[in-house]
């Protein structure tokens, strides 16, 4: 489904070059559930906003479902962002004058989904991650894992074919978190690819898959499930 | 040190009224390392943000070293606030048009720190967070994770008598949450008192007191160190 081959990714800071990711051929087959462990800094996000095709790598190649990224056009990159691919960002990236309902719909406007299916599949993941109450609040009136938790369920509401997930659970107790990576599990019964980034151990393990990333570097590691 | 009588905070949204804080009486003594758990929406950064005079209580009384804060000016709350308070935002809260070195100098800039001693300050305590090869770079060019060390080390620069941590290591990998408690711990034995807001129960057991915030009532926990 996914395919890296000898990623490069730079920075130009100063007059230095930082190299983030260091040659990385990375492969995921569709309807794996993968997580990505490693240090702070070590590159996990810059990799998932390629492989989220939110960013472009220095140097190497990004196979998209056999489609080479690097040649695509705007048109077509934004069609694959709508359509196939959900990210829930580190840094959650709610628009502020958006109530939740508001946000968690957004996507299915971009995909013209009807008013009232809208409105209903909007309520529907906002009750799973257990917001119901909260549905006419704006970001700024939420807490952190409030906020985490409506970046999730815009993430999903499109029934994406790839769910991006970085630290999902960051802001999350236990077992709001536990809640979270129940509805992971079953988006990936359903046949979905999940690549999903986390310190958490315990939800690492829920994958079949654990690769690592260190001083720009991936490898595999033992996955519990595998 | 520390108490708070009957809190009470509200907010009025649309024509409801939201009780977040629901008559709490809470107590710290000096030098006590206290962790706060509690479910995502709970109530634990709001009261956390009374405690560190960012934000007034609906009701209740809250002393800080045998002042009523509610009697306080302006001018005597933001004393507090600059030399006796250190903060570690959940959300962070970095200032992103100045580096890395200049959101941790800032508060001695506001302590009227000598330059060369500030700079010296401000250089160690970054490196004791493993960012001293980031000084230069600005907010948006970090990581998650380094974007939290920076405002742990902007919070404990200028040696706070209460440190109050929202989330210190959500962001951060096991080693790197690690070392940012043994800084924690450090700071305790010189006789600070810290107040530690954490969804991890391996972090939150480094405490000497646990406290649990369930419906917007305060409870006393088990601490393993008590
Ligand atoms: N725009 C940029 N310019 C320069 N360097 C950058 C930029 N963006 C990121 N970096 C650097 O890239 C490195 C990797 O960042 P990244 O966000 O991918 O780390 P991460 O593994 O997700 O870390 P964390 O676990 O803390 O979220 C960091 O050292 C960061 O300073
Ligand atoms: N300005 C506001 N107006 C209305 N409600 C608010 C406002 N700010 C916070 N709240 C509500 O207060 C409740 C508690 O928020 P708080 O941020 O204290 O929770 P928390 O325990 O820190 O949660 P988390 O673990 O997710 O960070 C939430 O339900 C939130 O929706
Ligand atoms: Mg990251
Ligand atoms: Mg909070």
């Amino acid at each position: 489904l996914l395919e890296m081959r000898d990623i490069v990714k730079s920075y130009q800071v100063g007059d230095e070059e930082q190299i983030i990711l260091d040659h990385i051929d990375f492969t995921v087959d569709e309807n794996q559930f993968v997580s990505v462990l490693g240090p702070s800094g070590s590159g996990k996000s810059t990799l998932m906003n390629i492989i989220g095709c939110l960013d472009m790598a220095t140097g190497g190649e990004y196979c998209l479902a056999g489609q080479l990224i690097e040649d695509m056009d705007q048109t077509e990159l934004a069609r694959i962002r709508n359509k196939e691919i959900g990210f829930v960002f580190q840094s959650f990236q709610l628009l502020n004058r958006l109530s939740v309902l508001e946000n968690v719909e957004l996507p299915l406007i971009y995909a013209h989904t009807p008013t009232h299916e809208r409105r209903q599949k909007a309520l529907e993941i906002i009750d799973r991650v257990g917001l119901s109450h909260r549905i006419d609040y704006f970001p700024n009136q939420l807490s952190g894992g409030q906020q985490q938790r409506v970046a999730i369920a815009r993430a999903v509401i499109t029934q994406p074919s790839i769910l991006l997930a970085d630290e999902p659970t960051g802001a999350l107790d236990q077992a709001t978190g536990r809640a979270v990576l129940d509805l992971f599990k079953e988006l990936h019964r359903e046949g979905r690819t999940i690549i999903m980034i986390t310190h958490d151990a315990s939800i690492a393990s829920a994958a079949q898959r654990i690769v690592k990333l260190l001083d720009g570097r991936l490898y595999e590691g033992e996955a519990a499930n595998a």
